[in-house]
């Protein structure tokens, strides 16, 4: 179902999101299969019970029976014997630096399997840093963690968003899950997209706010949601809400929908709200100089109270930031969590991001960062539209560089994997109840790194397998 | 339990149940619906009222572990379309069941019991008693 | 192969894929036989 919302004043652009509808015969054998591996689970628990199988997995002993059980047997049923049947497409680890290419180690202490390995030129500054630094920091922000490198970092993310002052964390996750108790707290409402990350979850739980969720970038929704608010009051008191914070990702990477911010500015404007954007998939890969989702849209980065992002997809580093006016950086500087007792960003990484992004921004006196978000850009397109040729159903935005490719049934999610594998190409693999039990997915994130060489040969044996399981299945096939 | 295509496949599959038994060559026809409908309702009574927590885990912090399926459903929020079709395909069978038995004594005892035992759970005044 | 990634078999075991193939074979034959008894 095809959305084009480009009303005049809002949206300085097209904004086509598609998500196509489970085919219901496909949704019927989803079912029955998950139907069949949860028999054949149950009278595998059976045989574990009566020791007619080797059990395993970790259990109490004889003697601990009389206590409260440790391990509750039945939270497990789907990792004991959904997950575990194929989890190889998951732990495959990595022995290569992040790039368009990399090496994966084949489990059974096999040859290590070429991947056509290029991996990234580790430039020189890190090594010097690490040298001179070391690669830890041992300490927190607010003590001897503090150096001027972190204060260059931040003021570089600062002018790189455009906004007064930035703050640097050296977790990404922990970014979300630390600071939002700083901002919010008892008496205030929290509205949550019902996609959002587990760290923003997570820290909207920690805050001790009240949490209401709105349909997954639902405009209507969350208009419903912020006018009860704002009539409402708090329960019971209908006391008013000391502050209203909205939660939104820029690019939800499980849906490959992108925001639609200037709705979503445009209520918070109205209704007198703050706007949290977690940027972690849009920052360095959205907008004509890779400044996100704002940049995307054309819109003001003042409007936004609280950027945040990650620099673990765009700038191959580690860790996240916080970004906007200067009182509020101050503010979290002395009330948030990581700025007291996590130690602080480690040098290398720090050094990694500051001469990332200072391709990005051209301060290196090249043009290597812009010509790279124009070829991630033109990749996404290019590698979003031919997929939607071959048949396949491909949900998000267009301009998503996060693309999930639509699989629904157990089996072929471990199938695809292994046979993609098997073809030199990696990807990811989700299914439930990460996703909704019929929208099991592969995602594919495209690289300003690849080549159209690169992404042609991804593209054939995506097709390839894709005819060997049978997954094309769109019923709006877009003609060549 | 309102996600795409489920309905269709909860019917298939007691469809498919009484297809199977209807297949059994020793079975006459009311033996088979008096079987479907206490297989089912013992499936469905196992699956929605006695297993209780999630068969995975969520990040609840451990809130639903102690609700049954039934009491997880939509959130615990009464008369929803989802509860509503669940209860009210219990009551076809159960009709189905009885006409097909011609309203035999022994089979209606049976089904009937049989029906109360799912019924009851599903009142909303029996929202979390144990 | 499309057999066994629609019913889920593939992400089984070959014993237990043997249980399922038997049980379904004799479903299947019953149904047949009593199809034809009953025709």
């Amino acid at each position: 179902v095809y959305h084009a919302a480009c009303n005049g004043e809002l949206y300085s652009r097209p904004f086509i999101e598609s998500f196509e509808e489970t085919p219901m015969l496909v949704a019927v054998l989803t079912y029955m299969g998950y139907g069949i591996l949860t028999i054949f689970g149950y009278l595998r628990d059976f045989m574990r019970e009566w020791k007619i199988e080797k059990c395993h997995i970790a259990r109490e002993r004889e003697e601990q029976k009389d206590f409260v059980p440790l391990y509750q047997d039945f939270e497990n049923f789907y990792t004991r014997n959904l997950y575990m049947r194929i989890r190889d497409s998951w732990n495959r680890p990595i022995c290569s630096v992040p790039g368009a290419t990399f090496d994966l180690v084949e489990r059974h202490l096999g040859p290590e399997q070429e991947n056509n390995t290029t991996s990234l030129t580790v430039l020189s500054p890190k090594m010097r840093v690490t040298v001179k630094f070391g690669v830890g920091m041992a300490s927190t922000r607010q003590e001897m963690g503090n150096l001027d490198r972190h204060e260059e970092l931040e003021k570089l993310v600062a002018s790189f968003l455009g906004v007064e002052s930035a703050m640097a964390f050296g977790m990404g996750f922990a970014t979300n899950s630390m600071n939002i108790p700083a901002l919010a707290g008892k008496g205030c409402l929290i509205l949550s997209d019902e996609l959002n990350h587990a760290s923003l979850v997570l820290g909207a739980r920690l805050s001790g706010s009240t949490i209401r969720v709105f349909k997954h970038n639902n405009m209507q929704s969350l208009e419903r949601l912020l006018r009860d608010a704002i009539v409402h009051g708090q329960p019971r008191t209908h006391r008013p809400w000391k502050k209203i914070l909205i939660l939104v990702e820029g690019i939800y990477s499980m849906e490959g929908s992108i925001i639609r911010l200037p709705e979503v500015i445009a209520l918070k404007k109205k209704y007198k709200a703050y706007l949290y954007l977690d940027e972690a998939h849009s920052i360095g890969a959205l907008g004509p100089y890779g400044r996100g989702v704002v940049e995307y849209f054309g819109l003001d980065s003042k409007d936004v109270d609280v950027m945040m992002g990650t620099f673990t997809k765009s700038f191959g580093a580690a860790g996240g930031y916080i970004a906007g006016r200067k009182d509020l950086i101050d503010y979290l500087l002395t009330h948030s969590h990581s700025a007291i007792y996590a130690t602080s960003m480690p040098l290398p990484v720090v050094e990694q991001i500051i001469t990332s992004m200072k391709c990005i921004m051209g301060k290196d006196g090249t043009t290597i960062g812009r010509s790279r978000i124009q070829r991630l850009a033109e990749n996404t397109v290019y590698f979003r539209r031919r997929l939607r040729e071959m048949g396949f159903i491909i949900y998000g935005n267009n301009d998503s560089p996060v693309v999930p490719m639509m699989l629904y049934m157990p089996a072929k999610i471990g199938a695809f994997g292994r046979e993609m594998l098997k073809r030199n190409i990696g990807v990811v693999v989700v299914g439930f109840p990460a996703t909704p039990i019929i929208e099991s997915r592969a995602r594919f994130c495209i690289s300003a790194a690849h080549t159209k060489e690169m992404l042609d040969r991804a593209l054939d044996v995506i097709s390839e397998v894709g005819d060997l399981l049978q997954l094309k299945y769109s019923r709006h096939k877009v003609l060549p | 339990m309102n996600s795409r295509g489920i309905w269709l496949t909860y019917a298939l599959g007691v469809g498919m149940l009484h297809i199977v038994l209807l297949s059994i060559p020793f079975f006459s026809v009311p033996v088979v619906w008096t079987l479907t409908n206490v297989i089912h309702n013992f499936g469905m009574y196992v699956f929605m009222h006695a297993v209780k927590g999630t068969p995975f885990e969520t990040p609840d912090q451990g809130k639903a572990r102690l609700l049954t399926h039934w009491e997880q459903l939509d959130y615990g929020v009464q008369f929803t379309s989802s509860r509503c079709c669940n209860t009210c395909s219990f009551l076809c069978r159960y009709f189905l069941a009885s006409f097909y038995t011609k309203y035999d004594t022994a089979h209606f005892v049976i089904n009937t019991a049989s029906l109360l035992s799912v019924l009851i759970p599903k009142l909303p005044q029996l929202h979390g008693v144990r | 192969y499309q057999y066994l990634l629609v019913t889920s078999l593939y992400m089984l075991e070959p014993w237990e894929i043997t249980i399922f193939n038997s049980l379904l074979i004799t479903v299947a034959a019953m149904a047949v036989y009593t199809g034809y008894v009953f025709m």
